[in-house]
């Protein structure tokens, strides 16, 4: 455990937690992609099934379940709770487009063909481009609301964080996952040009456009 | 020991 890794988890947590604030203070989820939040609740299920066959440490499996119970607090509110603020008109990307590919490349490119090694491999793929459909409907309708652009703001933080992370693990540990790094390049790639919007515009409009 | 620190990553 290093402090970019401790900071990284912080940033993630510190993400879900204003997106779930702001869902409830506001009882509304507009603008928020219902879609990518499924996404984050099926890539959080398909990672943390060694929940139940393997124990790595209390910090590992605390922090788990709240991932866990946080994202699907999220699509509860989502798809029940506030259904009737949420924007499906504009939640329109097509998730076969993400899941069929990532399905395809997990069951190809794994460490080791087992069920639960390819659920893991599926997890860290689709987490890579989990949030395309939250980018797709911000480009769609053109703006976020600015707890939105905060949300995304610490979920890349957090990609940037891990990659620091892997860095650091690489020359002390010679740790190095593969498949992990390059999944969260190509993830933290995607937050790149939002990162460039939220510094440009986001601080003095208070919101992006 | 690799999958573990694998594993141990959120």
């Amino acid at each position: 455990m290093n402090l970019f890794r401790i900071l990284g988890d912080v940033s993630h947590l510190l993400a879900m937690i204003l997106l779930l604030g702001k869902i409830w203070r506001s009882k509304s989820c507009r603008g928020i992609s219902g879609k990518s939040q499924a996404l984050f609740a099926l890539v959080f299920t398909t990672r943390y099934l060694d929940l139940f066959t393997n124990f790595i440490s209390l910090y590992n499996t605390v922090m788990k379940v709240i991932f866990l119970l946080c994202s699907y607090v999220t699509v509860y509110m989502i798809y029940w709770k506030f259904w009737k603020s949420f924007d499906s008109e504009n939640d329109t990307f097509r998730l076969e487009f993400l899941l069929v590919p990532v399905t395809g490349l997990s069951f190809l490119e794994n460490y080791s063909f087992t069920p639960l090694e390819i659920l893991w491999t599926f997890s860290i793929y689709l987490e890579s481009v989990a949030i395309l459909p939250q980018l797709f409907m911000i480009s769609k309708t053109g703006e976020a609301e600015t707890i939105t652009t905060h949300y995304l703001f610490f979920l890349g933080l957090y990609r940037a964080l891990y990659l620091a992370n892997w860095i650091w693990r690489y020359h002390t540990e010679n740790f190095y996952d593969q498949i992990a790094v390059v999944s969260g390049v190509v993830q933290t790639i995607f937050y790149c040009d939002f990162f460039y919007l939220y510094v440009t515009k986001g601080r003095c409009q208070g919101r992006v456009e | 020991k690799d999958q573990e620190a694998r594993h141990d990553e959120l």
